[in-house]
């Protein structure tokens, strides 16, 4: 099995101000690939929440565009995971 | 990876088990390893046992049971480290493992957590195959027995939280529910650790009621963030689960407590979004340490205030 490698996928926070910006949150879930990692599943997601998900770059567009034509308040909160999955390992060997 | 084990680093699963092995010979009169059962392919699960003797108070401490929350199970490890490492010098921790026990299990999703190290650093499930489905894994922290018909979790699974086929269907979590199950008596906390948001939580996930004992955990919760906060500053929020994050069914916390164990804790660590599940290495002994002092807190209330 060939490792996944997630380069250029990012991860965005968005912040739902209600329950029609939580339920595109949620049709965006039926129509892209997200990962939710807060919470941990799109039923979970709901107004006032602090919700994170990866997306691949290829996805983030598209989503990108829905979240601006909605006005939702969005930040990227990784750009590149491949990039900080590397960066974790910032200790050197003992 | 090569090298050696680090507490300064994450360490994937030959070098935890390694650690365990080097953690008995070094320390045979305080530390012993329990291998309660085998995951689903074939891994061993292990406990540690700190501490001298089977008759006393214990806690029961788990990390790692969702695959890519590594800072958890590098908790787990910091934690036998240093009681180890402080028996004899500190005299809270003397106190402690003089009064009582800790049955630690550094890595409760092992297959999904060599999965994450090997092949999706993204994992979150178990490895174990759905009939009818070629998606993988069940979450661990859903295929509990507590609540599972009250609100169903998903029964998809390609999802992340696909609680799995039946209550205890994982090899894994019955590993875990049995161990517990028979050292019932002894067993006085059970506190499980994951990734991440800063949160000290308590029962209940599967109802918003609150639970008998509410003033109590609210009281231990809210001393131990902020002892927590001593050190770094760092600020964590804490409550039922239920209503600090959203309602969420048959997780390990809510069974433990429905068990009889009436003092249950949910650490989900750092941090609050920055890195994620990506926390860097040289942010390990920070969050250890932090996180340290509120579990000694914890297990000084449990000494102190249960029969």
């Amino acid at each position: 099995v060939v490792p996944v490698f997630f380069d250029r996928d990012k991860v965005f926070r968005v912040k739902p101000q209600d329950e029609k910006q939580a339920n595109i949150i949620k049709d965006l879930a039926k129509t892209n690939e997200l990962d939710f990692w807060y919470p941990d599943a799109t039923h979970h997601v709901a107004a006032n929440m602090t919700v994170d998900f990866r997306i691949s770059e290829k996805e983030s567009k598209s989503v990108q565009s829905v979240l601006d034509q909605n006005k939702m308040h969005y930040e990227i909160l990784i750009h590149d995971l491949q990039e900080e999955i590397e960066k974790q390992f910032d200790v050197e060997e003992d | 990876i090569s090298g050696r084990h680090s507490y300064a680093k994450y360490n994937n699963w030959d070098k935890i088990v390694a650690w365990t092995e080097k953690m008995v010979n070094k320390c045979p009169e305080m530390v012993s390893r329990i291998k309660i059962g085998s995951t689903v392919e074939d891994n061993p699960l292990y406990v540690l046992k700190i501490g001298k003797d089977e008759r006393r108070k214990a806690i029961f401490m788990d990390c790692g049971i969702h695959a890519r929350e590594w800072i958890s199970p590098a908790f787990c490890q910091w934690f036998v480290y240093q009681a180890t490492k402080s028996y004899g010098k500190n005299k809270i921790m003397t106190k402690l493992l003089d009064r009582m026990n800790f049955y630690v299990l550094p890595v409760f999703n092992v297959d999904g957590y060599i999965w994450s190290w090997t092949q999706n650093r993204m994992w979150r499930k178990n490895r174990s195959k759905n009939k009818n489905s070629s998606c993988i894994g069940t979450d661990l922290n859903r295929n509990f027995d507590v609540s599972w018909n009250s609100s169903p979790g998903t029964n998809n699974p390609c999802s992340d939280i696909y609680r799995g086929p039946a209550p205890e269907s994982e090899k894994e979590t019955k590993a875990v529910t049995d161990f517990i199950r028979r050292h019932l008596k002894s067993i006085k906390a059970y506190i499980t650790f994951h990734s991440y948001s800063q949160m000290l939580l308590f029962p209940y996930g599967y109802t918003t009621k609150l639970p008998p004992n509410y003033e109590d955990l609210n009281k231990v919760a809210k001393i131990g963030t902020d002892v927590i906060s001593t050190r770094y500053e760092t600020r964590y929020i804490y409550g039922p689960i239920a209503s600090k994050i959203y309602p969420t069914t048959g997780s390990s916390l809510d069974w433990a407590y429905d068990l009889g164990i009436k003092h249950t804790f949910a650490f989900e660590l750092r941090d609050k979004g920055k890195f994620g599940f990506l926390l860097p290495e040289s942010l390990i002994k920070p969050t250890c340490k932090e996180t340290m002092l509120a579990v000694k807190f914890i297990a000084k209330y449990i000494l102190k205030h249960t029969s």
